[in-house]
């Protein structure tokens, strides 16, 4: 099992690609 | 050529890495000009998950007795604290101005704050678990080292009983580090070293056999200990080979050719 750290390091990119994505989809339209 | 040097991390931090490239690109070309949405909730959605890995990242130094992991993640903490005030900010300007140039610069920055950040907590933390796999390798160095001390039947019996679990142990810890490197040339120097020491450990066994009943009947003294010497070199010699492959994150490029 993954370590409690290394889970929530993931949570965490996850939730910031998906403010990234937010970004660019507006820039790009 | 892959860029993070565990599967982990990868899995982790390739997807972000891209996006934020993408975004960082965009801004440089100036393509960014349009309104942008109200990012309040996405923005709060990384506040939370950095917020939660903040706790989790401080538990770990506390639990840790590891001087260096205690050293190296308190900064990577605070680079991705300090990245999520630069989101929550940019936020704020923007619902005031949807426009606004310095809160586009926080996002940016913000977003490549928590990419680095992670980056280096990550790295710090598998170092920290590099580290714990060493020290089994140097265990099993430390029976290795004692081996010419085993002159009877009885210590022989001893000495395998000890060193058998630790032997298995450090199998297990490497042939799993093994799987979660990304690069092929240091994985396979592992498996081949690997199988090294366990081709090696039933020779090591008879070699000491051989040395216990050369000195019982007084007969082939130096030759059995030469041999069993040279079987306890051959075993140190790919331990530490184990222990220099496991602590390299670098790509040779010579190695790629």
């Amino acid at each position: 099992d993954a370590h409690e750290m290394v889970k929530q390091a993931r949570h965490l990119a996850q939730a910031t690609s998906q403010l990234v994505s937010a970004i660019r989809n507006q820039a790009e339209t | 050529m892959p860029v993070f040097h565990t599967k982990t991390i990868e899995s982790i931090l390739e997807p972000v890495a891209q996006q934020v490239s993408r975004l960082v690109i965009l801004h440089e070309e100036a393509e960014d000009g349009n309104a942008m949405p109200d990012l309040a909730h996405p923005v709060r959605a990384v506040k939370v998950a950095v917020d939660n890995l903040v706790r989790v990242g401080y538990d770990t130094i506390n639990s840790s007795e590891d001087q260096i992991l205690k050293q190296d993640m308190p900064p990577a903490l605070s680079r991705v604290e300090q990245s999520s005030v630069l989101l929550l900010q940019a936020s704020e300007l923007l619902r005031a101005d949807p426009y606004s140039g310095p809160a586009r610069k926080k996002l940016i920055e913000g977003s490549r704050g928590i990419l680095q950040g992670t980056s280096a907590l990550l790295l710090a933390f598998d170092e920290s678990e590099v580290r714990k796999i060493i020290r089994v390798c140097k265990n099993v160095l430390e029976y290795l080292a004692i081996t010419e001390v085993v002159d009877r039947m009885e210590d022989l019996v001893t000495y395998v009983k000890n060193l058998s679990p630790v032997l298995t142990k450090m199998t297990k810890e490497v042939d799993n580090r093994e799987k979660e490197l990304t690069h092929q040339v240091h994985r396979d120097m592992l498996v081949r070293s690997l199988e090294q020491v366990k081709n090696y450990t039933p020779v090591l066994i008879s070699g000491v056999k051989i040395f216990i009943t050369a000195k019982q009947t007084s007969q082939g003294i130096p030759d059995a200990q030469s041999g069993r010497d040279y079987i306890v070199k051959k075993m140190s010699d790919e331990i530490h080979e184990i222990i220099r492959v496991l602590q390299l994150t670098t790509y040779d490029e010579d190695e790629w050719d």
